[in-house]
C-alpha cells in the first residue's frame, strides 16, 4: 500500500549515522572517535 | 589490549543510570542477551563489587578500553546510540578491544587515503604494535563490528578506507551483530568454552544427527535424507547449493496409516535458566492434516524414564516450502525435546521434514512476519509493505511497515493500530518496546548476524500538531484497510528509513528460499522506568541508578537503609547491602555498618578488656589469699609450735 511520507517518523532523519558520525556531530573529539582515555574525555592522540 | 589487568570477570556488574532513555535501557538488555548467547560473558546488576560498568546517557557513544579498575567505569549510550550493535561495539571496547583497523597488520588489508581525512583527524587511524595489541591469531576481519565504515572522518565524499579486496568496500562498518571473528577473539581473550544460553544447534549434516535418537513405542521412524520426490527438493541449511551435502530429517507420512506417529528425540539437555526457545524449519509435502507435536521428556527425581509433556501441536502446516517455527519451553530439569510427526487424514504423497534446529535459553519472539517472493519486491515496491496485524502481550494491536522503494536503504516502522482491546488499554500507550529483527537465516544461531532495531512508546511524546504520538489509533490514526476489506485505523509509524542497505540485505542469509523473516517482540518495559537507589560505590561517590530488574510488589513496603537494594529471594523481600573493599553494611535492612577498622578496634579492645579483667581477678585472688592467711595465722600463733610449720 502507498504510505504518505509524513505519516512516519524517521528517528535517523534519513541518514545512516555511524558511531563516529554521531560523536562528531556533537563536537566530541574522542580518541579514535569513541574511546575515552584515562580520565580524559576530550583528547585525541 | 595486552595486559591481564584490563580483563573483567566473566560476569560483569553493571548499573543502568536514570539518565538513560527507556529505549536504550531495553536495547542494552537485549545486547547483554547476545553476549550471553554467543560468549561466556554475562552481566549482573551491581551489588557493591569493587569495579563495575555504569551505563549512562552522556554526550555521544563512547567507552574506555578494558577494565580500568577505577570502581565506577562509565560507558555512554547517548542520543542515537540506542542500537544493539552500537552497544555491543562499546561493550567490546570496555572488554578490551580496539577498532579492527588499528591492528598492526592493518596496511596489508586496507589503504588509508590520508588526503581524504579531515585535517587534524589523522590520528584516528593509528596502528598499535603487537606489544600493545594482540590479534589473538585471528585474521584481519572486514566483517567486524569493531571496524570503521569506509566514510570515517572523510573531508569530502570519497572513502577514507579502501579495502584491498574491493568486494569488502561495503562490508566494512557493519552494525548488525558480532562477526565470527569478533566472537573468536572475545572467546579466546576470556578463555570461553561455553555460553550461558546456547544449548544446541543441528542442521543434520553429520550422520550422527546431533545425537538424536528414534523414539521407542512409535509406529514409524524419521529418515535422514537430502531430498524427497514430493518435496523438499533440498535441505534448508544449504538450499541445495552444496552437491552431496544438505540433509534434513523426514517423516514419510505417505507410508503409514492415519494416526501413526514417528518420534525423534534430541540428546539429553541440561538447562541453566529455566526458559528456552526452540526454533526450526518445517516442510510439509504430505497431507494438509499431518501435524507435528512438540513434547518435552523431563527427568526429575523419581522419574527414571522422564515425564513426557505435550508442549505444542503444529497444525495447518503450509505445503511446498520451508517455514520457520518458534516454540517457547519452560524446563528446569534435565530434558529431551521430542519431535512427533503425526499422520493426518487425507491423501499424502510425502510427509514432514525438519531442518536447522536451534535451542537456546532465550526468549522466543512473540510474532514472525514471513515475506515470501522477496527479491521481486526489492526496488519495485512504491510505498510500504505492511505486516499482518499482531497483538502484544498487553493487548495492544500493532503493525510493521517495511519500505523498499529507496534505492539504497530499506526502512522499517512500528505502528499502533486500532484493536479489540483498545477500551481496556491505557492511552497514550506507555513504554511498550517493539523489537524488529531481520533474521539472518544462518543454520547456526551463533553465527547469525541479524539486523535489529527497537522503538519504545513514550506516552508523553507529542507530534508536530501537539497530539500524543502514541495515543489511541482510533483518535490519532488514519483509516486503512486490511486485504479482506476490514476497516481499521493506523497510528503514525516510528522507526528508521536506514534500517539496512539493500546491499547488506542481499548478503548473508537474510533472503533464503526467497523468504525474509522479520521477528517481532513487543514487551512492556515500564519496570525499567522505576528508580531504585544503588549502593555507594567504592570511590565514595553516591549515585542514584535505575534498577534493571523489576521492582516487585514485595519491595514496596520494604525499605532498605543506607542505599541497600531490595530484591526478592525465595518469595521474600531482602536487602542487598552495599559493601566496599574494607567496609560493609549488614542487618535485615542494612542498618548496621561494619568495617575492617571496626574489627581491629573490637579485637584490640576485647583483648585489652580480657587482660584487664584477668589482672583484676589475679590481684583480688592474691589479696584475698594473703588476707585469709594472715587471719589464720594471727590469733593461734601462741598455741602452735613454730617448728616444722610450712609457710607459703
Amino acid at each position: 500500500l502507498p504510505t504518505p511520507e509524513h505519516f512516519v517518523k524517521d528517528v535517523d532523519g534519513g541518514i545512516d549515522q555511524d558511531i563516529f558520525d554521531i560523536n562528531e556531530a556533537l563536537g566530541l573529539d574522542l580518541f579514535e572517535g569513541d574511546i575515552r582515555l584515562d580520565g580524559v574525555q576530550d583528547r585525541n592522540s | 589490549i595486552i595486559g591481564e589487568n584490563y580483563r573483567w570477570p566473566h560476569t560483569i556488574p553493571y548499573v543502568l543510570e536514570d539518565s538513560l532513555e527507556m529505549n536504550a535501557k531495553g536495547v542494552i538488555l537485549n545486547a547483554f542477551e547476545r553476549y550471553r548467547l554467543k560468549t561466556c560473558i554475562d552481566f549482573k546488576p551491581w551489588t557493591g563489587e569493587a569495579n563495575f560498568i555504569s551505563v549512562f546517557k552522556g554526550s555521544g557513544c563512547w567507552s574506555s578500553i578494558g577494565n580500568k579498575r577505577v570502581g565506577n567505569q562509565s560507558l555512554s549510550i547517548g542520543e542515537n546510540c540506542d542500537r544493539i550493535a552500537t552497544i555491543q561495539h562499546e561493550f567490546l571496547h570496555a572488554l578490551g578491544f580496539w577498532h579492527e583497523q588499528s591492528r598492526s597488520d592493518r596496511d596489508d588489508y586496507v589503504n588509508i587515503i590520508w588526503d581524504r581525512i579531515q585535517s587534524g583527524k589523522e590520528n584516528n587511524f593509528n596502528i598499535y604494535d603487537d606489544q600493545v595489541s594482540d590479534t589473538l591469531n585471528v585474521p584481519y576481519d572486514y566483517t567486524s563490528v569493531m571496524h570503521y565504515s569506509k566514510t570515517a572522518f572523510r573531508n569530502g565524499t570519497e572513502p577514507t578506507i579502501v579495502t584491498r579486496i574491493p568486494d569488502f568496500m561495503d562490508v566494512i562498518g557493519q552494525r548488525m551483530d558480532f562477526s565470527d571473528s569478533d566472537l573468536l577473539k572475545l572467546n579466546r581473550l576470556y578463555n570461553c568454552s561455553s555460553s550461558l544460553s546456547f544449548m544446541d544447534s543441528c542442521n543434520f549434516e553429520l550422520e550422527n544427527v546431533c545425537g538424536m535418537i528414534q523414539g521407542s513405542g512409535d509406529s514409524a521412524d524419521w529418515q535422514r535424507l537430502s531430498q524427497v520426490p514430493s518435496g523438499p527438493e533440498s535441505d534448508h541449511s544449504n538450499m541445495g547449493q552444496c552437491a552431496g551435502a544438505g540433509f534434513f530429517m523426514h517423516f514419510n507420512s505417505s507410508a503409514v496409516s492415519t494416526g501413526a506417529m514417528a518420534v525423534l528425540e534430541s540428546r539429553t539437555l541440561y538447562p541453566k535458566r529455566g526458559f528456552q526457545c526452540l526454533q526450526f524449519y518445517l516442510y510439509n509435502s504430505g497431507s494438509g492434516s499431518d501435524q507435528l507435536n512438540i513434547y518435552i521428556r523431563e527427568y526429575s527425581a523419581g522419574s527414571e524414564n522422564g515425564t513426557v509433556t505435550l508442549v505444542e501441536e503444529i497444525k495447518d502446516i503450509p505445503t511446498g516450502s520451508w517455514q520457520l517455527y518458534h516454540v517457547p519451553l519452560k524446563v528446569a530439569n534435565k530434558f529431551r525435546v521430542l519431535f512427533g510427526g503425526v499422520r493426518g487424514a487425507g491423501a499424502s504423497l510425502g510427509g514432514l521434514s525438519i531442518d536447522d534446529i536451534n535451542l537456546s535459553e532465550t526468549r522466543c519472539p512473540h510474532h514472525i512476519w514471513r515475506i515470501r517472493n522477496f527479491t521481486q519486491l526489492m526496488g519495485s515496491l512504491d510505498g510500504a509493505l505492511y505486516s499482518p496485524p499482531f497483538y502484544s502481550p498487553k493487548g495492544y494491536a500493532f503493525q510493521i511497515s517495511l519500505t523498499l522503494s529507496n534505492p539504497t536503504n530499506a526502512g522499517i516502522y512500528f505502528h499502533l493500530i486500532s484493536g479489540a482491546n483498545d477500551d481496556q488499554l491505557e492511552w497514550p500507550c506507555p513504554w511498550q518496546q517493539a523489537t524488529m529483527t531481520l533474521l539472518d537465516q544462518n543454520p547456526d544461531i551463533r553465527q547469525r548476524m541479524s539486523n535489529q532495531r527497537s522503538v519504545t512508546t513514550d506516552p508523553l511524546l507529542t507530534d508536530d500538531d501537539g497530539s500524543y504520538f502514541w495515543d489511541r489509533p482510533s483518535k490519532v490514526g488514519q483509516e486503512a484497510l486490511f486485504p479482506n476489506g476490514t476497516q481499521f485505523r493506523r497510528g503514525k509509524g516510528r522507526g528508521t528509513s536506514a534500517f539496512i542497505t539493500h546491499e547488506r540485505l542481499k548478503s548473508r542469509d537474510f533472503i533464503k528460499g526467497d523468504d525474509v523473516y522479520i521477528l517481532l517482540t513487543v514487551e512492556d518495559i515500564s519496570h525499567l522506568n522505576t528508580t531504585a537507589p544503588q549502593p555507594v560505590p567504592t570511590n565514595g561517590t553516591p549515585t542514584t541508578s535505575t534498577s534493571t530488574a523489576p521492582t516487585p510488589g514485595l519491595c514496596v513496603n520494604f525499605a532498605c537503609e543506607n542505599d541497600g537494594v531490595c530484591t526478592v529471594w525465595n518469595g521474600k523481600a531482602e536487602c542487598r547491602c552495599p559493601s566496599g573493599d574494607d567496609w560493609w553494611y549488614m542487618g535485615a535492612r542494612c542498618e548496621k555498618r561494619g568495617s575492617t577498622r571496626d574489627t581491629i578496634v573490637i579485637t584490640a579492645s576485647s583483648t585489652a578488656a580480657v587482660f584487664a579483667v584477668m589482672l583484676v581477678v589475679t590481684l583480688l585472688s592474691v589479696y584475698c589469699t594473703r588476707r585469709r592467711y594472715r587471719q589464720k595465722t594471727g590469733p593461734s600463733t601462741a598455741e602452735v609450735p613454730v617448728e616444722n610449720e610450712h609457710v607459703f
